[in-house]
């Protein structure tokens, strides 16, 4: 399916450390 | 890791003018998450610290950042036209906003229609541009100017154009004219 995000979902992820 | 519905590429342009322009223009990094977005984004810096004379560029991965790319060829652009004192006020916000709105294909079935986004800082005034690939696609170019605009926050009396590349190509000033407005 489409791969579809809202601004608040991508911003969510802004300061989240790299999964290793 | 979430994936995007696309592969993107980061482009940086540099303006040398003792080597073709071509080669001022290269890619940076690919990405295809969501993760690895802000992993990108965290590490550059932000646009309104580019030197005048830089642009990013950020393209679905194939599709390079000029006009004579087939799939820009016949295409245009949302164009928005910053004053000087916005660099410092709302440059970095507009276009995270700009990253946001292609990574999370916002504008609905008519995000296949999108080619890629630009950053020109410039002394004269730094511009934000969509760039999509069919200019005469009007149902398409329409709904992604009114979500765009929308997501942008800006004013309604605000008018934002879009220009065909080939008008703005046959324009030595680059002031080709509106093809649409929203």
């Amino acid at each position: 399916g489409k791969k579809q995000y809202d601004r608040e979902f991508l911003l969510d992820f802004q300061y989240m450390p790299p999964c290793i | 890791q979430h994936p995007l519905h696309y592969r993107w590429v980061l482009w940086f342009f540099k303006n040398d003018r003792s080597r073709p322009w071509q080669e001022n223009l290269q890619p940076v990094t690919r990405f295809n998450t969501v993760e690895d977005f802000w992993a990108t984004y965290r590490h550059i810096k932000l646009a309104s610290k580019l030197s005048s004379g830089c642009d990013y560029a950020l393209f679905k991965d194939g599709i390079q950042p000029m006009w004579e790319d087939y799939r820009n060829k016949r295409g245009g652009r949302w164009l928005l036209s910053l004053a000087k004192q916005q660099r410092h006020t709302e440059l970095d916000r507009l276009w995270l906003e700009t990253l946001l709105c292609l990574l999370g294909e916002s504008f609905e079935e008519f995000s296949q229609e999108v080619c890629g986004a630009v950053v020109n800082i410039r002394t004269k005034g730094d511009k934000i541009a969509v760039w999509t690939s069919e200019a005469e696609n009007q149902a398409g170019v329409m709904h992604i100017g009114h979500v765009y605009k929308e997501r942008l926050g800006l004013s309604a009396k605000t008018i934002i154009g879009y220009q065909a590349h080939a008008d703005t190509a046959a324009k030595s000033n680059s002031l080709a004219k509106n093809k649409f407005v929203v």
